[in-house]
């Protein structure tokens, strides 16, 4: 699969955008979180595009990203 | 509450039916 870049995100509609960048983080979420991947994603998608553009090419951020999400999930879900 | 369904769930090959960017 080719790398998304800022130029491909940009050719697509705003809700587009959101779901080519969601179906690119979800197996990456999927791999560390199989049971909370889909409600990760959901929350991630919050995130600025671009910011979510560079968390693709940078595994650690994208890691601590997900990290950070897990625990305000499991907060908010107690 | 209306919390109870936050976050929305991503499902991949399904429309994403959360929000745009703003």
């Amino acid at each position: 699969q080719e790398p998304l870049t800022a130029s491909m995100l940009a050719a697509a509609p705003p809700q587009e955008q959101k779901q080519i960048l969601g179906e690119r983080l979800y197996p990456l979420i999927h791999a560390m979180h199989p049971f909370l991947a889909g409600k990760i994603t959901g929350m991630l998608l919050e995130i600025d595009n671009s910011e979510l553009l560079l968390m693709l090419e940078s595994p650690e951020s994208l890691h601590s990203k997900i990290e950070e999400a897990v625990a305000v999930l499991q907060v908010h879900q107690m | 509450s209306s919390s109870v369904n936050w976050p929305p769930e991503f499902r991949p090959g399904e429309p994403w039916k959360g929000y745009p960017n703003i």
